[in-house]
């Protein structure tokens, strides 16, 4: 259920994007319908990160963790200030 | 900030070696944290030329935030709220501006310490009052708000650092952590990493969890890892007693001083009917025992200030904020809002054993506001996070220490100095702690640098304030720990207290380049998933190639001996163990023969090293050493330190040593 969800962030392996994608941000949305069809990108990462993140239930990530191009799905971590 | 430009040196300029206002004005610092107050006199762009043109960024609308609050200093401005949202519901505008304007003071004090622009006059009440300054005070501000009224969520500042690396930063200042993991699982390090890889300097506190061993975050090698250390100043507030004898204490407070008259004073367990009553937290203190009188508190669980104001609200008059075994003799001050002092541990002993055996205690308060030339000074400030470091012990963490007690920057009109939704005081600058003020004093030091030496690679720069920062005082003694009264060791202040103006003409540097790293991520046995997760690229790790953690050219040395293995970078010989590293050095100073010296507390651990003399006749030369330590056994838990150094007799090029066994 949605209140189940939790934010993660999903590391991908951006050159093993399958070629019938054109842009991996495509790429990245149709591996995170595959698991889930409520769930939105919050962002999508670019630079010191390839993926996104997103809200997923704890089975949704485990099925995207297992999908080909995912190198790790990562739980949101809060930090604090010093 | 106010007197930090002066202990550091920079004011001097010895040799002319700070960088120019016209090539600092080139060097972006981006700050990750709560925003910035635009208003700020901190970032006032007078003098400032135009925006360099490389510059991607944005001043993002939002509320009370338009382009216009940007100008040539304070050049970027974004916030990242969708993580924290997406958890936490829609920001409560009324408490918090869902844009880059800084509700809190942290960002504001952050930034403006690492690049403010000069401001005369400067001062909290009157305390700490002279020009305040960042240490790059040319360099210009992009401030990336993260962290909210419930956090900094790792999904916004992962968006934040991917947006400044685009925008073109060149100094990323991170005041934050959150635990530790190992880097493949750090939002901080795989951000940190393409940050490096780019060019950037990352650099982050070292937390506030001191003076425990382990306690350190943000420790992955290409992040620069920065301690805190005291000042030469202080601001004292004596505690007389009934008894004629007085307690020396911090305090910021200002206002209504107290009648010279002396107070009726009690203690807060004695005022209470809870359990934990001496820590005079919320609802816990009986108005009608406090009522007229001075307070002792211990410290702990809640925030200093909000104990002065409890005391406040159930009637009290003043308070005595007593240190317990964990902050020793460390005296951080405070703008109460109640007449107050804060006294160290062996002060407030004494103070509670006058209270409990004196029949009629009393005490006053007296403020004295600022002093300067304290000595010793720097010392490790106690909450410093601590080694070893936990994830890879083999890299000695923190980096350095920084001025991160008692420091005056800018901050927020929407928050009183306290913080505390009662405080209904607004300062233009504040006075506070924590190795969030350390880490941009060393981000701003960096931006000269980078300023100074354009082509330097972010471990250059790193290695230039490492290997010149210094361990001992002038007169030759050991810098000291605030926690024990005792000598401080690696394990607390990393290579040392940054010299800026020596880093700026370090001599050698100890070089790192992004592949180098990766080796270093084989090294650990990382999956290639794992190092693909870090580096953003595809690396596969040669099966054939030995790896070690000790062949990371790291500008200090961290040798774990009961990791040591067979192997021909280390071994074992009979009940000795064997640890060889080999280091190369790059010239960037002119032609010159370095000689090597060493110096160890321990006679456990022969330490040689070849060659023991190092030639360079031009720029960017590199030359290798190898150095090998030799320990007898030593019952686990061991720990014993000594440094190496390089010199040409105009430069030294220290680097600290940790041993543990």
């Amino acid at each position: 259920s949605a209140s189940e969800k939790k934010t993660y962030i999903v590391h991908m392996a951006k050159s093993e994007m399958p070629e019938s994608f054109e842009e991996h941000t495509h790429w990245y949305d149709s591996s995170l319908k595959s698991v889930s069809d409520s769930a939105e990108m919050l962002y999508t990462y670019t630079n010191v990160v390839h993926g996104f993140s997103t809200r997923l239930t704890p089975e949704e990530a485990e099925s995207l963790e297992g999908l080909p191009g995912i190198l790790s799905v990562l739980p949101e971590v809060v930090y604090e200030l010093h | 900030t106010t007197r930090t430009p002066e202990f550091l040196g920079l004011d001097r300029n010895i040799g002319g070696l700070v960088p120019e206002s016209d090539s600092v004005s080139d060097v972006i610092v981006g700050v990750l944290d709560t925003g910035g107050w635009p208003e700020s006199k901190s970032y006032d762009d007078m003098g400032l030329g135009p925006v360099p043109s490389e510059w991607k960024g944005e001043c993002e609308l939002g509320k009370s935030f338009t382009a216009v609050n940007c100008n040539k200093k304070l050049i970027g401005a974004r916030f990242f709220s969708s993580g924290y949202e997406a958890t936490l519901g829609p920001i409560d505008e009324s408490k918090e501006s869902k844009s880059a304007r800084d509700d809190d003071g942290h960002g504001t004090h952050t930034s403006s310490t690492a690049a403010g622009s000069l401001v005369d006059g400067a001062s909290l009440f009157g305390y700490a009052e002279g020009s305040a300054r960042g240490m790059a005070t040319s360099a210009r501000i992009a401030v990336y708000k993260v962290c909210w009224l419930g956090g900094c969520f790792s999904s916004d500042l992962v968006a934040a650092m991917d947006k400044a690396v685009a925008d073109g930063v060149n100094v990323l200042s991170m005041s934050l952590g959150g635990g530790m993991s190992e880097y493949y699982r750090d939002s901080v390090a795989i951000g940190a990493f393409t940050a490096m890889e780019k060019g950037i300097l990352v650099s982050c506190s070292a937390g506030n969890a001191g003076p425990s061993s382990y306690s350190l975050s943000n420790v992955a090698p290409w992040i620069t890892t920065v301690g805190a250390g005291t000042l030469d100043r202080d601001f004292p507030a004596y505690v007389s007693l009934g008894n004629g004898k007085n307690f020396s204490g911090v305090s910021l407070y200002s206002g209504k001083p107290l009648t010279n008259s002396m107070l009726p004073f009690i203690y807060a367990a004695n005022a209470s009917n809870s359990t934990n009553g001496n820590l005079c937290m919320t609802g816990t203190l009986l108005p009608e025992k406090v009522a007229g009188k001075i307070v002792l508190c211990d410290r702990g669980l809640s925030a200093r200030v909000q104990k002065g104001q409890v005391v406040r609200d159930a009637g009290g008059y003043g308070m005595v904020l007593a240190n317990t075994a964990a902050n020793g003799e460390e005296l951080v001050a405070d703008a109460h809002l109640l007449p107050a002092s804060t006294v160290g541990q062996k002060s407030g002993v004494a103070i509670k054993e006058y209270l409990l055996t004196d029949s009629n205690p009393t005490a006053t308060i007296a403020f004295e506001g600022t002093k300067v030339g304290i000595s010793p000074s720097p010392v490790v400030a106690a909450f410093s996070s601590r080694g070893p470091n936990s994830i890879t012990p083999e890299v000695l963490k923190p980096d350095l220490i920084a001025p991160g007690v008692n420091i005056l920057a800018g901050w927020s009109g929407s928050v009183g100095p306290t913080g505390l939704p009662g405080d209904t005081r607004r300062v233009g600058f504040n006075i506070i702690s924590g190795t969030s003020m350390s880490c941009p004093h060393v981000s701003g030091l960096a931006a000269l640098i980078k300023a100074a030496h354009r082509e330097w690679s972010p471990a250059a720069i790193k290695s230039a304030l490492m290997t010149t920062a210094y361990s001992s005082y002038k007169s030759g003694s050991k810098l000291q720990d605030i926690a024990t009264g005792g000598l401080a060791t690696p394990f607390d202040y990393g290579a040392g207290h940054v010299d800026p103006v020596s880093a700026l003409d370090p001599g050698l540097v100890y070089d790192i380049t992004a592949d180098d790293y990766l080796e270093f991520l084989c090294a650990l046995n990382y999956t290639a998933a794992q190092i693909t997760s870090v580096a953003k690229r595809k690396y596969t790790c040669d099966a054939s190639k030995q790896y070690s953690v000790t062949y990371l050219n790291y500008p200090s040395f961290a040798a774990a001996f009961e990791t040591a293995t067979t192997t021909s970078g280390s071994g074992s010989s009979g009940s000795s163990k064997v640890v060889k590293y080999t280091r190369t050095l790059t010239n960037v100073g002119a032609a010159g023969t370095y000689k090597v010296s060493l110096s160890s507390e321990s006679q456990s651990v022969k330490i040689s090293v070849e060659p023991d003399s190092l030639s360079f006749t031009q720029q960017n030369e590199k030359k290798l050493y190898t150095v090998t330590f030799t320990a007898s056994s030593m019952p686990s838990g061991t720990n014993s330190f000594a440094r190496l150094e390089w010199s040409d007799g105009k430069h030294i090029v220290g680097s600290p040593i940790a041993f543990s066994w």
